[in-house]
This record gives structure tokens, sequence and C-alpha cells, in this order.
């Protein structure tokens, strides 16, 4: 059965979507069946493997609002075993048309349900925010994964994530785990991410990976390439930094 | 009359309350009586001011939704000429308060008359989202400045910005300007910034700012301490940048 990552964080620019993508691409080339939902408006997650959002049939605001199948809006990627359910620009009024609707946090695992099995893993990429797309996908998964800029302003934010995720195990979702707090764009030079690093080990001493992703050029390169750093540039300090957090993610299942 | 300047940038983590508190603070020292407005429920802008967010009486909630006078809400900083209208947890429910409301796009622009004639310069510094506390921030503004992280995600971000601006002129605010687009974090040693420059100088020739933000440590160090780049380090680039941004921003006052 498909274990559910939701990747989420309300502040912006932290790394979720580079996180999503590149986790991704590691677990499917460790030969995990994976899926990546764009649940972004922004649709970043769909354009970083090269797909055109204007170009789609179906993407993730029919599978969540216009009952389709999330068979039939599945794009494959260069990778076999990665599958991705894109954003397009329809999303932006997803919020909006989910306010009025009775089971408006359930659609996406509602919708997931029937694509649930035939993946090891489901990503889910949230937008910078704590509105209902990304309560959909806090509401849907099996855990949590917070990807951490070592930076002032996304260390105050930590504790805001940390909240709704609970408030989401009280309300509706009694499962939901912290996968992990994984510290991005770490910068080896700079006394402040060496601080904030130490602060959150400090606070969360067993939910911080080991493994650390350093600010790497070729993990912001990528994108306009349309491929995940992976295959960009597979000896990366930043491809390689997600291929240990995915080996660091499956061997949790493992234990559990 | 203060002129009302949006700072808004759906895409996370571009620069926005970092241009909104360093723009502020260079504005007040160059004596223009300046009013800094965070929209955004993280309360970034002020914690950037070492103000703390769960001792406040008063924030821009209770100001849009609860019919306080904007005075009543105003902090002082550290700098004679610089006010800070606050923003605490409770702006989180704002949306969805909003949304049932009438005049849910004009709370803003209705708060903000009482005190427009005091300040030369009113900056808002938006969420990453295009939700209604964005669109009271548009609806409210003599003019839109966004921010433009140097990256690839950021440059494809940026037409959905533009979109809405367009979006809100036709609807509600007719006489809102593009005031322009600032590069931040720019990194003179990568490619990716440089060719993301010319590309945005390429589309938009007349918008772009001359001055560019550099990646500089000072700016993302300084929140820490509380207080703006230019008291913080005032030699660093980062405030340097700031300085000539203000610059730009009162030459382009004068001429109009
Ligand atoms: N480790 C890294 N090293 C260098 N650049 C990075 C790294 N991680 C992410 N980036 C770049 O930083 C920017 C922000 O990252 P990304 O878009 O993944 O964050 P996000 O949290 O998904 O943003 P949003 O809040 O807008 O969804 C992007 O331009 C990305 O290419
Ligand atoms: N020019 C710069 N050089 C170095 N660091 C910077 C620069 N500008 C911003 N930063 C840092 O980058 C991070 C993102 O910037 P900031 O928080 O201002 O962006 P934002 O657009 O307001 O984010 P959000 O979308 O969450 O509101 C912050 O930690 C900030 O300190
Ligand atoms: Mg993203
Ligand atoms: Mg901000």
């Amino acid at each position: 059965m498909g274990k559910i990552i939701a990747i989420a964080n309300q502040k912006g620019g932290v790394g979720k979507t580079t996180t999503a993508v590149n986790l991704g691409a590691s677990l499917a080339v460790a030969t995990k069946r994976t899926l990546l939902v764009d649940m972004d408006p922004q649709g970043n997650s769909t354009t970083g493997f090269g797909i055109d959002r204007d170009a789609l049939n179906k993407s993730i605001y029919d599978v969540m609002l216009e009952d389709c199948f999330a068979t039939e809006a599945l794009c494959a990627t260069e990778l076999p075993l990665l599958f991705l359910l894109p954003a397009n620009r329809d999303l932006v009024s997803a919020e909006l048309r989910l306010m009025d609707m009775e089971n408006r946090v359930e659609r996406l695992r509602n919708a997931l349900e029937t694509v649930k099995n035939r993946f090891d893993y489901i990503l889910l990429d949230c937008p910078p925010s704590l509105g209902l797309l990304t309560l959909n996908a806090l509401v849907a998964a099996d855990s949590l994964l917070v990807p951490l800029q070592c930076e002032y302003y996304a260390l105050e934010g930590l504790s805001a994530i940390l909240d709704t995720m609970k408030r989401v195990q009280d309300a509706y979702n009694p499962d939901l785990q912290l996968e992990g707090v994984v510290l991005c764009m770490y910068d080896a030079r700079s006394n402040l991410s060496a601080q904030v690093a130490e602060d959150v080990r400090d606070h969360f001493p067993e939910q911080v990976f080991r493994s650390v992703i350093p600010r790497n050029v070729r993990l912001s390169e990528s994108p306009s390439h349309g491929r995940p750093a992976l295959l960009y540039d597979p000896r990366s300090k930043g491809a390689q930094g997600y291929l240990g957090l995915a080996a660091e993610v499956m061997d949790r299942q493992k234990e559990s």
C-alpha cells in the first residue's frame, strides 16, 4: 500500500518543490513506484519535469473537483517508475470552490483511494499557505515531511506547520505522523545555517533527518532543463543529498 | 498624500519581506514618513523589527475586520519616521472571514483612508498567494512593486502576478500602476542569475529597476537581530542595494 507523504511548509521558497521533485526521482531510481502530486497552483513540480501546463487535458483540479479519476490525469516522466499528477492554472480557483463543498478537506484523500495501491510512495507538493489545498494534503497523508530553509524567518515558521499538523490529527486524520524535518539550502560557510541547524536539532532531536541538502546551484538550474538534478547532473552535491534523503525515508519505512 | 505600494509576488521566498523592511527603512532614513503594513499571517515584517507578535494589543486583523482605527494599531520602530502596522496569528483566519463580507476586497483600502495623509509612503508586505489578503493590498495600492528572485521558478511566476494586477485594474482599481520589478538575491557568480536578469530586462525593458539587490548574508542575518540591514550593517552590499532602490522609487515619484 502506497505511503502518502505531504511535503508542506507555509513559509515560501524553502525547497518544497525541489524536495518533492528530487526525492521523487531518487525513490524511483531506487525502484520504488512513485507518484508526485502537484497541489500548488504555481505548478512548479509540473514544469520541473518539463511538462507544459497549458497543454494538459486533465489536472489535479479535475481529479479533486470534477470527479475525474486520478488515473486519467497521470503523466509519465523520463523515469519509468515516476509518474506525475500535474497542476495547471485552474487550481487557482480550487480553494474558492472547495469552500462551498461538504467534504471539502477530504476530496484529495478520496481521489487517491483509487491509485494508492499502485504506488509505493505518493508525494504531495504543497503551496506556501495553510489553506484548503494544504489541508487536503494533510488529511490525505500518512505523514508530513517539512523542508526547512536554514534561515531565521523559516525557523520562526516551523511551529505554525507543526501546530497545523496537530489540528489535522485531532480533527480529521489521527494517524498522521511527522516523517521528519529536512534541512535545505544549507550553506557550510554561513554561521546562520549552522545556528539554525543546531537550534532545530536541539528542539526536535529525533525528527531531523541526518541528510542535509546543501545550497547547490545544480538544484536551481535543473528545473530550467525540465529534469530532476539526478538526470541533469547526477554527481552534484544536490542530487547526492536527495539520494541520501530517499535512503533514510526508505529505511524508516522498513522499521515501522 | 501618501503613496501606497503593494509588495507582492505569489512565488514564495523571493524577497518580499526583505524588500518591504529594507526599502521602508531606506525611505525613512531619507526623511520620508513611512508606514509598513504586514499583510502576511507569518508576520515576518513584524518580527523583522523585533516586535513580539504575541504581545500585540491590536494588529492589522483588527483594523481590517474589527473596525479598529489604523492609528490604534501602529507600532513605532527604531527609526523615527518608520511605523509598522503589525500582524499576528489572528490573520490566519482573516481570509475565511473576509469571504463572507460584502466589501471583502476593499476593507484595507477603507482602513488606510484614515492614515494615508500622515505618511509619504505606505508599503504593504504581502503573503505568497493571490488570495483575499493580496487582493486587498492590490485594491488599496497606487502601485505594485514585484520582487523577483533570479531563479527559474520565480521567472515562471512573473506572468501570474502581472495578470492578477491587470484583473484588479479592470475590476476594482483602474489607477493601479506597476511601480517596477526589482531583481533580488542576484548572484554575480551564477549564470542562472545573469540569464534570468537578461530575460526579464528583454521582456520588460522599462519596468525593471536599475538597482539590483545582491545575495548578501547580512540581509538574512539582520532579521534575527530584529533590525533592518541599514541598522545592522549599513556598509553591507544588501543595505546599499536597498538605499539605491529607495532613491529610484523617490525619483520616479518626482517625475510623475
Ligand atoms: N538546495 C538548494 N540549493 C540551491 N537552490 C535551491 C535549493 N533548493 C531550492 N533551490 C531553489 O530555491 C528556489 C526555491 O525553492 P522551491 O521553489 O523548491 O521552494 P518552495 O518551497 O517549493 O517554494 P514555494 O513556497 O513558492 O512553493 C527555487 O528557485 C529552487 O530552484
Ligand atoms: N538579497 C538577499 N540576500 C540573502 N538573503 C536574502 C536576500 N533577500 C532575502 N533573503 C533571505 O531569503 C529568505 C526569503 O526572503 P523573504 O522572507 O524576504 O521572502 P518572501 O518573499 O517575503 O517570503 P514569503 O513568500 O514566505 O513571504 C529569508 O530568509 C531572507 O532573509
Ligand atoms: Mg513550491
Ligand atoms: Mg514574506
